[in-house]
């Protein structure tokens, strides 16, 4: 599973995401 | 020293999921970073809304969150292709993905409303001179009307925390970051309009150096965005189009109006040669509304 996200930065839109998978290693 | 976000997508795994939801990044898309400001669950980022249910995690239950900076890998979309991913992304049905955050719905609603305001060509040429004294020309979006002020705004309104999450210039401010996208959009979809109908082609004999209307058109008509060849310490052209835009306003509205009485005598330069003359000339009385 995984939350793809949008940010506007710099005149570009950034894309980045949080993992699942990643977050229940914590 | 900034930690990295750590659970954030590394970038080869950005290029997957981003075409696997059908937002179709470019497969030489840039590889970059940027810092957030988010609320921190102890010494880790809290998961977005979307995630948190996906993994049914409470985060208002009792979490003692806090806001902390934190840096994740993202993958760059640029500002000429931006506008036309974000439609198409909507129009795919992309935006009922439980994969993509809620603000992927305000980013289309933006760019939708860029689209609206060129197609009814709310916008104007302006020219900007920054500090180092260079002069640049952009396109820019035309929000001063009642009713697309109130639009703006209700947009604004609908703005999900998280666009205001990055740590510029625009210090977390919602209307400086949608103003920027407008901007940007607009800019960029207008230049390509005018690069691809071959509009500089109108200009290309005429001398930027003697007319300076010529020298702003050169930095509205290309990629260029600045304005060459003015004369230097020529600030005309900026406050000549500062006061164009400023008769653009409506400063009347909600302004008591009064009736102006002008009677204007005739150019002393058409009786130098003896007093009296200006009789023989035409007196110009005109009426004029004044706020």
């Amino acid at each position: 599973m995984f939350v793809l996200h949008a940010n506007w930065h710099g005149d570009q839109l950034h894309i980045w995401g949080e993992s699942s998978e990643l977050f229940r290693k914590l | 020293v900034i930690a990295n976000h750590p659970f954030a997508c590394t970038q080869a795994d950005l290029r997957e999921l981003s075409a696997r939801v059908g937002f179709g990044v470019a497969e030489n898309a840039t590889s970059s970073s940027m810092q957030l400001l988010l609320p921190f669950d102890h010494n880790n980022p809290a998961p977005s809304d979307r995630l948190a249910v996906a993994l049914d995690v409470d985060m208002d239950q009792g979490a003692d969150l806090h806001l902390d900076t934190v840096q994740v890998p993202t993958l760059i979309v640029g500002v000429t292709e931006v506008q036309e991913k974000l439609l198409a992304f909507e129009i795919a049905g992309g935006l009922n993905h439980e994969h993509t955050g809620h603000e992927f719905q305000f980013w289309c609603a933006a760019a939708r409303f860029g689209l609206e305001l060129m197609e009814d060509q709310r916008v104007v040429p302006t020219v900007q001179q920054d500090r180092s004294g260079v002069v640049k020309a952009h396109w820019r979006p035309w929000l001063h009307d009642a009713a697309i002020a109130e639009r703006a705004a209700t947009l604004l309104a609908g703005m999900p925390p998280i666009c205001r999450a990055v740590t510029d210039a625009h210090d977390g401010d919602g209307w400086l970051v949608l103003e920027s996208f407008l901007n940007a959009c607009v800019d960029s979809f207008l230049r390509q309009v005018m690069l691809a109908e071959n509009y500089v082609e109108a200009i290309e004999d005429r001398d930027p150096t003697v007319d300076p209307h010529v020298a702003w058109l050169g930095g509205l008509l290309g990629n260029n965005i600045e304005v060459k060849n003015l004369a230097v310490g020529d600030v005309s052209l900026v406050r000549g189009v500062r006061q164009w835009l400023a008769i653009l306003e409506d400063i009347g509205e909600g302004r008591p109006m009064h009736l102006l009485l002008q009677l204007d005598e005739p150019s002393s330069a058409l009786f130098t040669k003896q007093e009296g003359e200006e009789d023989k000339h035409a007196w110009r009385l005109s009426f004029q509304l004044i706020t």
